[in-house]
């Protein structure tokens, strides 16, 4: 039993799944889980759908964390966005009304090998934890195995590179898994919601090129007024942009591919800190920065259920 | 101690290249000494003006410090001991599962 699941802490890949079984079992009339394939190491890739089945057909998001493994924040994000969507669908209208419009497909932990790695063995990796036979190093990025670009500028040939783009596009059996799920429901998903760390920053596309996204205007003044709502909360300062120009130019991004695939809302967010405690965010910080990224989420939510 | 103590010691230093040649001997140092990189995350991005945050052991601290030094790059000590702040952000939750 997860009662008294601790939000405001870590939890370790195994914590998270039995708090994926306990959600399931306590909210089925929100929440349904299932498993959008296996792992490298052979670890299920679960994913909650949430949302109040109402009518057969409903447009819907999807929202995954954890595909850098380092990047903690990330799944704890993940985690708090559950907790509030179950705790407040009756308490909050607006809450209510997005989850009666939408669908939220939830992958809490994209990089499961990865992060069970990072909680045992290295609390820095960053990648996959796949096997290129020709050499001793381990893994790909993740974020740089999508077919979009693949291996072009801002990825690396090397395997034993982090941005290692892996030995062909989706090569990474977790990105096999995902994009298959998200091409399968491409007319049904309007938004692809990524969470990584640290840098405050709130991206959209393109991230292989320099360019404007064809969508720009609404897609620019989802974030302005996401990162808008976000700051509203404490006060935290988030830039916002197109990945190449804010960041850098990177090939392979999940973020591109699901624009590239037709979902016409795309971000990457990056969450706290820009750097004072990096992958190491305390616990402590992360009730503020889920609170406040909840606002950026539901603005961004808002949004797309109003025509642009 | 979490990951059997390994990180204890290591730095994670900032640094930002102002010119040409302070991004060469930051990408050398990078190579050399195979650092790793929290951001940006490749070598490859890093330009003049780039914040760039690297994790250093604490066996190559000495020599790499030292290199710093040597090529005048200037830097911040972001976090002293690495080990210390893991045991913070997750320590509590190893005595609570022992509790």
């Amino acid at each position: 039993a997860v009662l008294g699941y601790n939000y405001e802490a870590y939890h370790s890949l195994e914590e998270i799944q039995s708090w994926m079984y306990y959600m399931n079992k306590t909210h089925s009339d929100l929440i349904s889980m299932f498993s959008i394939g296996k792992s490298y190491e052979g670890r299920p890739l679960y994913v909650l759908k949430l949302g109040k089945r109402i009518r057969p057909y409903k447009r819907a998001v999807w929202i995954d964390c954890g595909i850098h493994a380092r990047e903690w924040i990330g799944p704890a994000f993940c985690q708090w966005f559950v907790k509030e969507a179950v705790d407040t669908y009756h308490s909050d209208p607006g809450m209510r009304r997005i989850l009666n419009r939408l669908y939220f497909y939830v992958m809490p932990v994209f990089n499961v090998d990865g992060y069970h790695f990072s909680w045992t063995k290295d609390r820095f990796w960053r990648k996959t934890r796949s096997k290129n036979s020709r050499f001793h190093c381990y893994g790909a990025d993740a974020n740089r195995n999508w077919k979009v670009n693949w291996c072009d500028e801002g990825a690396s040939l090397h395997p034993c590179d982090d941005t290692y783009c892996g030995l062909y596009p989706e090569s990474e059996p977790e990105v096999k898994a995902a994009a298959n799920f998200l091409r399968k429901r491409k007319k049904q998903i309007k938004a692809y919601l990524s969470f990584h760390a640290y840098a405050q920053l709130l991206l959209y596309p393109y991230s292989y090129k320099y360019a404007a996204i064809p969508n720009f205007e609404c897609v620019e003044s989802a974030a302005y007024n996401a990162i808008v709502a976000l700051q509203s909360a404490y006060g935290v300062r988030y830039n916002y942009g197109p990945a190449s120009s804010i960041l850098y130019v990177s090939s392979g991004s999940s973020m591109d591919w699901a624009y590239k695939n037709g979902i016409p809302y795309a971000y990457a967010f990056e969450l706290r800190d820009t750097g004072h405690f990096g992958f190491l965010l305390p616990e402590s910080l992360i009730k503020p920065t889920c609170v406040e990224t909840m606002l950026a989420v539901k603005n961004i939510t808002m949004h797309i259920l109003k025509k642009c | 101690h979490l990951y059997n103590n390994l990180y204890a010691g290591d730095k994670l230093i900032r640094l930002s290249p102002k010119n040409d040649y302070e991004v060469i001997a930051l990408k050398h140092m990078c190579q050399q000494f195979k650092v790793d990189l929290w951001q940006p995350s490749s070598v490859s991005y890093i330009t003049e003006g780039t914040i760039v945050d690297v994790h250093i052991t604490r066996n190559s601290s000495q020599a790499l410090l030292a290199y710093l030094q040597h090529t005048s790059l200037q830097y911040k000590v972001l976090i002293s001991n690495l080990q210390n702040l893991i045991e913070k952000q997750i320590g509590v939750q190893s005595l609570r599962n022992r509790r």
